[in-house]
């Protein structure tokens, strides 16, 4: 399955910013 | 057999030939995370956003970020010179990226960008554009499409509201944004194709 988004990382990086915030939240 | 990027998101068209696949990558990506990272903070600020299932909210941000950065770097395209300013500062010709091996598709982003440029939008109006051109519920892998049409259809009302109130004399202002999104899908698609084939050589 080809995942041109997930190619380039993408996938990875938008989790780490939105899960950075949920983080934040959680402080 | 020199090496060119012909993608704006890079510090520089020229490839050092001494540098190996994995580092012009390397470099791409620390070039362009950046700006994925933005659009996610931008994504977070709009209202309701962050009330969308986890999942959903990474499917509309993996489907629209290219779109969301089509938009947010239409200013890089400068019409009456026909340069393209790239994300380290450098600018190039049009002509000068053609001849790099740049095809259908940096020139189409540059009409759109001349298009979108045309309208005169202020910040405001191109944020709450850009915030349509995120939530979308017809995007793949959306699991709760309720959710998000409805976001997707506040974020329209608003938009509508505020290019009528500051534009009363042009309500075809309205129309041709919106006509704009299927515009941006085709340069999505295009853009993929081109990774793919970017990933392939």
């Amino acid at each position: 399955f080809n995942d041109p988004a997930n190619n380039l990382g993408l996938e990875d990086i938008i989790r780490k910013a939105l899960m950075g915030n949920l983080e934040e939240r959680q402080e | 057999n020199r090496m060119y990027l012909v993608c704006p998101m890079n510090m520089s068209a020229y490839v050092d030939p001494q540098k190996s696949g994995q580092e012009v990558w390397e470099e791409f990506s620390h070039s362009f995370t950046p700006a994925v990272r933005e659009v996610v903070e931008f994504a977070k600020k709009i209202p309701g956003f962050r009330d969308l299932s986890q999942h959903d909210q990474v499917s509309l941000l993996k489907a629209g970020t290219f779109e969301v950065l089509v938009v947010r770097f239409a200013s890089l395209f400068d019409v009456q010179n026909r340069t393209v300013t790239f994300l380290g500062g450098r600018k190039y010709s049009m002509d000068a990226l053609r001849a790099m091996g740049a095809g259908d598709l940096l020139n189409s982003m540059f009409d759109f960008s001349e298009k979108l440029m045309s309208l005169g939008l202020s910040e405001e109006e191109m944020s709450l554009f850009t915030a349509v051109v995120l939530v979308s519920a017809d995007r793949s892998g959306i699991e709760n499409v309720n959710s998000v049409e409805a976001l997707q259809e506040t974020l329209i009302r608003a938009l509508r509201s505020l290019i009528t109130k500051n534009h009363p004399n042009e309500s075809a202002i309205f129309t041709k944004l919106l006509l704009k999104l299927p515009d941006l899908r085709s340069l999505n698609n295009m853009h993929s194709e081109q990774l793919l084939a970017f990933k392939v050589h």
